[in-house]
């Protein structure tokens, strides 16, 4: 903004451009517009630094949407804390469990890994390795076994082994595909039958790089499993994952985690000032 | 749907004869908001509208008394021409051994179309490939292509993780020729177009391996960014062809005319889901009907 020196069109139709390019959607991207074009007007602003400070404020608005935003995990104090990891196909469920619990081990948490997709190629196998990684168990059953007997088992397991938390790694799949998505309510029930209240957060795994399907995404799992928080991966990209606050606009779902490349410690609590920052960095 | 958007917008308009100008606008704004929605780049969308509005106006889209249509049609004519005609096939050495190298970022696809196109080639040109596992970062990747590999019945040759990419693809090069492997498929590890170190890394690959193809694999539900990762991909490798996946999906696949306008890269396959067999050639006036939407 550096090189405006006061506030015109071309201004409005740079920043309108800075949120389209960043994947936030066209109509949060227009609500967003009006907002701040009527506040510029009805304040009469005219400094840059005034400018900013709407700017921040209209975006911090619609991701706190007027109510306590709680970017913390939903742990149960006294018992076993399910999470479970849902999304499409290869956006990060596993090397995120991978460093969930990595963090969770390091603020004192006894942790467990299911390995709960039980169809890829290679799957059981990479969630085996961070396991590995993080120092904890992981409860695995053949390939071609039936995810919600993999929950079940981990579940009575992490119980005797008095588990803190129990990470829970699905297959990924298309929102598309009717069928997986049943197969994940299933999933969804045996772990609510197992334990009251679990899982206590449904995390959906979202791409930076993902574009307005990404809003599908959330609308399809929310629906199949009470979706409690979303991961934003790969922001280690050129992406800024702009969908998450058009997510959050429509359907209300907060950003819990994001994470910014392939090590075990890239991972950080979702920070919606860091995340504004970014978005004109 | 883009008609029915159209429609909508021209419900106030009709009855008055003929539309002005500012109706045409009216209708391109329909048009560029359909675009973005269809996650085309925001820089395509505004060019392509306008050649949209230039041909409008110059098809008397004013005087037609189903002007909502017409422009549809103009839409998905532009669309189709961008797209290119028939899909342009993939390059073989008339001898020796042919080589291609999949590339990409992380998740999009790489590792399973290794194994597509694999078993497309074997089966459609009879040859006998080799797959090679330069993954050596992404913990199991060497195992998931060994297991896919497996499935196929189709070899696939490693070195475990303690050995250098540039190591595993020149010993695979000379594994190849000893075995008579007319075609080796190089699966990469997934990395940011960004990521300086790891494109370095792909270039010694290229400079080693001299692929006959480098197949840049793009999630068809990328967003803004495709415009960046294919660019950058092209301008530091010289990208000779582009598989879009996950098109089993609901996304329309904007990407693949961003990437198209911006690179002018072929797009030679679509992936359709994650069993083996599912890979089809590109279909353009298919892509143009879905992002059209
Ligand atoms: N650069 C980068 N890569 C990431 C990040 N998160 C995950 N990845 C990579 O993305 C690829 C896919 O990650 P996975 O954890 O296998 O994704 P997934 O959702 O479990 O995939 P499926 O189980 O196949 O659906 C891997 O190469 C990961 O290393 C991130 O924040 N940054
Ligand atoms: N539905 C669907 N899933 C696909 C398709 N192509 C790949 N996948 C899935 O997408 C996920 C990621 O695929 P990979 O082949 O591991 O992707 P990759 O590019 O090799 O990932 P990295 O090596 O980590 O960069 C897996 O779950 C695949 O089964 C497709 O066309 N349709
Ligand atoms: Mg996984
Ligand atoms: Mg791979």
């Amino acid at each position: 903004f550096e090189s405006y020196d006061k506030i015109n069109d071309e201004l409005f139709d740079e920043l309108e451009e800075i949120f389209i390019m960043a994947d936030i959607g066209v109509n949060t991207v227009l609500e967003l517009m009006d907002q701040i074009k009527s506040d510029v007007r009805i304040r009469n602003v005219s400094s840059m630094k005034e400018f900013q400070s709407i700017i921040i404020d209209k975006i911090f608005s619609i991701y706190v949407k007027d109510e306590i935003v709680d970017t913390n995990l939903n742990l149960n104090d006294n018992g076993l804390t399910v999470i479970l990891f849902v999304g499409v196909n290869g956006v990060g469920k596993t090397t995120s469990i991978g460093k969930i619990a990595y963090k969770l081990k390091n603020e004192g948490k006894k942790v467990m890994l299911a390995a709960g997709d039980t169809f890829r190629a290679g799957a059981i196998d990479q969630l085996k390795i961070w396991a590995e990684r993080v120092g904890c168990p992981c409860i695995t059953k053949e390939p071609g076994s039936d995810p919600a007997s993999v929950m079940y088992e981990a579940i009575q397991e992490a119980k005797k082994q008095n588990i803190d938390v129990l990470l829970c790694d699905t297959a990924g799949r298309l929102q598309t595909k009717v069928n997986l998505m049943k197969e994940l309510e299933k999933v969804h029930r045996v772990i609510s039958r197992e334990v009251p209240n679990a899982p206590h957060e449904t995390l959906l795994v979202i791409d930076a790089t993902t574009g307005q399907n990404g809003m599908n995404q959330a609308k399809a799992f929310t629906e199949a499993t009470k979706v409690t928080g979303i991961v934003l991966t790969k922001l280690d990209g050129t992406a800024k994952g702009g969908i998450v606050l058009a997510i959050r606009n429509e359907l209300g779902t907060p950003i819990k985690f994001v994470t910014m490349g392939e090590k075990i410690t890239d991972l950080e609590y979702f920070d919606i000032e860091q995340y504004i920052y970014g978005l004109f960095s | 749907s883009l008609s029915d958007r159209l429609q909508q917008a021209l419900r106030k308009v009709t009855g008055r004869g003929s539309l002005t100008e500012t109706d045409i606008e009216t209708m391109m704004r329909e048009v560029r908001l359909s675009l973005l929605e269809a996650d085309v780049n925001y820089k395509v969308v505004k060019d392509f509208t306008n050649e949209v509005k230039a041909k409008a106006l110059g098809e008397r889209v004013l005087k037609s008394i189903t002007p909502g249509q017409q422009v549809v049609k103009i839409v998905f004519e532009e669309l189709k021409q961008v797209m290119g005609d028939e899909a342009e096939g993939l390059r073989f050495k008339a001898q020796g051994t042919t080589i291609f190298m999949l590339v990409g970022l992380n998740g999009h696809g790489k590792t399973t179309h290794a194994g597509k196109l694999a078993l497309y080639c074997r089966r459609k040109y009879n040859k006998n490939p080799l797959l090679v596992a330069a993954d050596v970062y992404r913990p199991a990747a060497i195992d998931q292509l060994v297991t896919i590999g497996k499935q196929l019945g189709i070899p696939t040759f490693e070195m475990g993780t303690s050995y250098k990419p540039e190591e595993i693809v020149k010993k695979a090069l000379d594994y190849a020729k000893e075995n008579k492997h007319d075609l080796v498929i190089i699966d990469t590890a997934g990395r940011f177009h960004v990521n300086e170190e790891l494109m370095e890394e792909l270039k010694r690959l290229k400079e080693i391996a001299q692929p006959d193809e480098i197949l840049l694999t793009v999630d068809a539900m990328t967003g803004q960014d495709a415009v960046n990762v294919s660019q950058s991909f092209h301008d530091q490798l010289n990208v000779t062809g582009v598989i879009l996946t996950k098109l089993d999906g609901d996304t329309r696949g904007g990407a693949a005319l961003s990437i198209r306008r911006v690179t002018g890269v072929p797009i030679k396959f679509m992936g359709l889901g994650e069993k083996l067999d599912q890979l089809e050639i590109f279909h353009p006036e298919r892509m143009a009907s879905r992002i059209l939407g």
